[in-house]
């Protein structure tokens, strides 16, 4: 299964994960 | 062989221009062909199986059959002295942690599907302290912004948003409760975004268009907080605490997203605010993860646009051969709005587990037999009466939304 999240976002919003990273509920996934 | 393989000489030649030329010619034919777009007279992406000779087998398997009958087997109820050992050779196999399981008592797993959907202790999930967190267990497939709304799913192959995720079109408004104001979510003009490593799909692929979908309010009481999102509170943001208690978690979520509830019964127009751009993130979830999705921000779920289509493993294999891989298979798309803007989290299914679950709609129903009808189109349902300070559902970061089941 996958989830897709798709938002609209300042263009200063940054992703703090790196593509393969595993993550888990709750982790920071990015932030403005 | 040995002898021919170390001591023949190897001698280079200069390849003849014109073989170089049709060398990139070849090329550049097979990635026009790639990226050829088919579109009905509506001018809507036509969605088909693409890829190499492996995926046209799997079309021909009658995946949503096997995946009910995987569902079914993995509902039968096991002996209660076989599951310890059934449940401890899977978390084995597929790297699940039974220390964070609740319950922690394994005997209490009737099956194997109730213990793939089983659930976490109090705290065992920090939140983090940001706007975006993650809604699941799981891997990152792919994230980056969305141009010429087109999605990357790998590298070179996208998908277009608009398939994703749907368009309204202009005149058809969704159906919506009378008393109240139409919900408007944003639709972005152009459509297509990412994948993994390049394969791009549609954001009317992803969350459906209105004009091939028809709606129906959906008046659901709304969920009491989860453990995993009870952040705000009173203590938290003391002009809390003048409001009636039916109406704290709505006021939460209004004050997490930064705006008045009064202010907040419409969404952008239809396309991104000036120095705004969108975003997209996909998270895979392996067998062996927690299967519960939560929420990944403070928002408000206006509506879900219920897509019936194959079901088609996930897997990084499959996403890096089978292009438009998410508007091809079963998914819902839960659209609204965060304090950013627009904001949707589309759930989508697999072989494995085609059921999704959505804990305020419980009219939903995935993965059911019957003839599915033509890919693109989809169910809608609208959650304005869930809320009517916030116009939908109300949610809080990391608060239990739903979530996958076997089959």
């Amino acid at each position: 299964s996958t989830i897709v999240l798709v938002f609209e976002a300042p263009n200063d919003f940054e992703f703090a994960v790196e593509a393969g990273q595993k993550v888990r509920v709750g982790q920071k996934l990015g932030d403005v | 062989l040995l002898n021919a393989w170390t001591e023949t000489p190897v001698k280079w030649y200069p390849i003849p221009i014109a073989v170089g030329a049709l060398v990139l010619v070849a090329i550049q034919y097979r990635k026009k062909a790639r990226k050829e777009v088919h579109v009905d007279a509506d001018g809507n992406e036509i969605i088909r199986l693409k890829g190499p000779w492996q995926v046209h087998v799997l079309g021909a398997l009658p995946l949503r059959n096997m995946s009910r009958l995987w569902g079914y087997v993995n509902s039968l109820e096991l002996p209660v002295w076989f599951r310890p050992y059934g449940f401890r050779i899977y978390a084995a196999a597929f790297g699940c942690n039974l220390d964070e399981i609740e319950p922690a008592d394994l005997k209490s797993y009737p099956s194997l599907g109730a213990f793939f959907y089983r659930r976490l202790k109090d705290g065992a999930r920090p939140v983090a302290d940001a706007v975006l967190v993650s809604p699941a267990d799981g891997k990152i497939l792919h994230f980056g912004t969305i141009k010429d709304l087109r999605v990357e799913q790998v590298k070179g192959i996208t998908y277009s948003l608009d398939a994703l995720l749907g368009v309204e079109r202009p005149g058809t408004p969704p159906p919506v409760p009378a008393h109240m104001p139409a919900p408007s979510i944003p639709v972005v003009d152009d459509h297509e975004f990412a994948n993994v490593n390049g394969i791009e799909y549609t954001l009317d692929q992803l969350i459906g268009a209105s004009s091939s979908g028809t709606s129906t309010p959906v008046s659901d009481t709304p969920p009491a907080p989860k453990k995993f999102g009870e952040r705000i509170d009173a203590s938290v943001v003391p002009e809390l605490a003048d409001v009636p208690e039916a109406l704290r978690h709505d006021a939460s979520v209004a004050a997490e997203m930064g705006v008045r509830p009064a202010l907040t019964r419409s969404t952008s127009g239809t396309t991104v605010k000036p120095g705004h751009s969108l975003f997209f993130s996909v998270i895979y979830l392996a067998p062996g993860d927690y299967h519960r999705f939560h929420s990944p921000t403070a928002w408000v779920v206006e509506k879900r646009r219920h897509f019936v289509g194959e079901l088609f493993s996930v897997s990084p294999y499959i996403a890096k051969r089978l292009e438009n891989l998410f508007v091809l298979n079963e998914r819902v798309a839960l659209l609204g709005r965060w304090k950013y803007g627009f904001f949707g989290m589309v759930p989508v299914g697999a072989t494995n587990v085609g059921s999704i679950k959505v804990n305020f709609d419980q009219a939903l129903r995935t993965n059911v037999r019957g003839r599915p009808p033509p890919l693109g189109t989809y169910t809608e349902a609208v959650y304005s009466a869930a809320s009517t300070l916030l116009n939908g559902q109300p949610l809080m970061a990391a608060q239990e939304m739903g979530g996958f089941c076997l089959g």
